[in-house]
């Protein structure tokens, strides 16, 4: 489901503050006449603009999958199942629970990358979020990517589990299957 | 192009484009 995976990403810290961003660009862009015709207050345009980021956030990663859905069903994985059934392996769950801030930070950097690049090209006159975009280095520092995928590395390497070396090993067929479809 | 039309959204927050 898109639509939580995408809520549960601006739910996080990153998406917190990435909505912060947000809040901050639409204060500083919307236009101060409006706002007053318009019976808009300042605080108002984070939470709304937060709100439609996420719907559209939404109608963008439901488009995208569902290209990816149709090329591998063209072209199935062949240890698919496999796969899937690795993913009720106790150590599995773990490593999965653990990569979900990097996950969720991936999400966001898409979203919010996409939505910068339709804004510069179509000319919304809103300033650009993403930490790439701007060189905020601060915002870019709070981004769990990195240090998530350490602590991964970590897990998996001290790891004696069969499931989870499997799991890891298929998962990168897979995704090299998906990246060649 | 997923965005395309958000303007429209973002004009009711006062955002203007063009």
């Amino acid at each position: 489901d898109k639509a939580m995976l995408v809520r549960e990403a601006f739910a996080s810290p990153y998406g917190k503050a990435l909505t912060a961003e947000l809040g901050k660009s639409l204060r500083a862009s919307a236009d101060p006449a409006c706002l007053t015709d318009k019976a808009l207050t300042a605080d108002q345009l984070e939470p709304r603009g937060r709100d439609i980021v996420i719907t559209w956030g939404t109608r963008m990663l439901d488009g995208a999958f569902a290209l990816i859905d149709r090329q591998t069903s063209d072209n199935p994985f062949a240890s698919a199942a496999e796969l899937e059934s690795l993913k009720s392996s106790a150590d599995v769950k773990r490593y999965l629970a653990m990569e979900a801030p990097m996950r969720q930070a991936k999400i966001l950097d898409l979203i919010f990358e996409h939505f910068d690049r339709y804004n510069l090209i179509s000319r919304v006159r809103l300033g650009a979020v993403s930490p790439l975009a701007t060189g905020n280095e601060a915002l870019l520092r709070l981004n769990p990517a990195d240090a998530t995928e350490e602590k991964l590395e970590e897990f998996a390497g001290k790891s004696r589990s069969k499931a989870l070396k499997r799991f890891l090993q298929l998962s990168e067929q897979a995704g090299a299957a998906q990246a060649a479809s | 192009t997923f965005f395309k039309g958000v303007e429209t959204d973002l004009a009711e927050l006062c955002i203007r484009s063009g």
